[in-house]
């Protein structure tokens, strides 16, 4: 794993627009050949796309980690659904680094249960715990109504990373960054795989 | 042509009443920039009319009979638990094109119970639908321990893809499209980009 140090300082000079990085690239930042660099991320369990190549901000997290250079983000989760409590529980977030530390719901018979170890608080604890910088990342698995309310009052009490699963934009300040979800997506990429195999 | 879906993704969200987009907008939703729009469209072998921009509905035909879901696919999903009740209620599914036609689970306390309309259906009926082609694609969304044995029960009655959300790598013959997601990758994404603006 020598070669991990050296693959992750040519993705930190590549040019902020490159997302996708060969694996010859690679290959001739650490000295090696790409069948080396193809072997090197499989054992870190890490994949590209054939004819595509790497993607830039996930194989670098994903070596950072490797190096154990990466520090642990906390995030909230807003919204205790199915959707909510299907992340708060899934124990691949917390293997890359993530701790779901906290989570928020509106309605009374979820208020004071728990997901885990995690307390489902109400939305009104939100406020203060923004303040007081509980987590960096928040996530919102509430429905579409109610999205853009919450996106707000977490901008305003200082969060400025949000990971949005509602089927709707939220429009806030350009200095917070806002990723959408849309699993259907990944329906249409295996689709379009499949039939073309 | 990964770029393909976020068109699409774009020309579905547009208001009912445009006729045409342009390129600039195809590049926004995309994060690209209007020549590779151009090149990517040319690629498929689709032009746009000068000063005028694409038929949204010519283009949206287009992107997907290449993405090969022009129809509407059918999908079942196996572990009706948290995960599972979230994707089966999504309206973005049906949005795309996918309609989820079944649920399959072991759990008594959850079997002839329905999310919204459709059915948790014993995992012993699962065999059967699937020789019938009551559904094209499947997603696994059972613990890790359950995958690797449901998805073979799946290609052995004739499902060729397999979306697995399950946190383990499912062995399966090289006929079968498997796409493996994991969430934290977006997390990854999102924490990537946020340190860099
Ligand atoms: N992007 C995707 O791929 C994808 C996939 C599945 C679901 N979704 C979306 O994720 C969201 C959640 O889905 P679900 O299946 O968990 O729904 P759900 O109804 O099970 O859960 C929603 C939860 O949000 C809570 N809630 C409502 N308003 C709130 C508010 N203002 N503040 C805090 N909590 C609030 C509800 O009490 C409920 O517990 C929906 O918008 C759904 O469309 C997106
Ligand atoms: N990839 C991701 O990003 C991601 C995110 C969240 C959860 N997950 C994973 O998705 C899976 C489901 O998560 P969840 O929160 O819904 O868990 P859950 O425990 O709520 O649901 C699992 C369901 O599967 C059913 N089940 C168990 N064995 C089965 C079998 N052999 N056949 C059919 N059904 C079976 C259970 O009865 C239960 O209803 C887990 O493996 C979890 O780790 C992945």
């Amino acid at each position: 794993m020598v070669r991990l140090p050296r693959y992750l300082r040519l993705l930190e000079d590549l040019d902020p627009s490159r997302d996708v990085v060969s694996s010859e690239e690679l290959a001739e930042a650490a000295g090696a050949n790409a069948a080396n660099v193809r072997r090197d991320l499989s054992h870190i369990d890490f994949h590209g796309v054939r004819g595509i190549g790497y993607s830039v901000p996930e194989l670098n997290v994903r070596i950072r980690q490797e190096l154990g250079i990466a520090d642990r983000q906390r995030v909230a989760i807003v919204g205790a659904g199915n959707l909510g409590r299907a992340l708060a529980n899934y124990g691949g977030l917390s293997k890359r680094g993530f701790d779901v530390i906290a989570l928020y719901d509106t309605d009374v018979r979820k208020i004071g249960t728990k997901v885990g170890d995690v307390l489902i608080q109400d939305l009104e604890g939100l406020d203060g715990d923004c303040l007081s910088k509980s987590f960096e990342i928040a996530i919102l698995a509430v429905p579409a109504v109610a999205a853009q309310q919450v996106a707000e009052r977490l901008v305003e009490h200082g969060v400025h990373s949000i990971l949005n699963f509602a089927p709707v934009r939220v429009n806030v300040p350009e200095k917070v960054s806002v990723r959408q979800v849309d699993l259907s997506m990944e329906l249409q990429v295996l689709s379009y795989y499949g039939s073309r195999l």
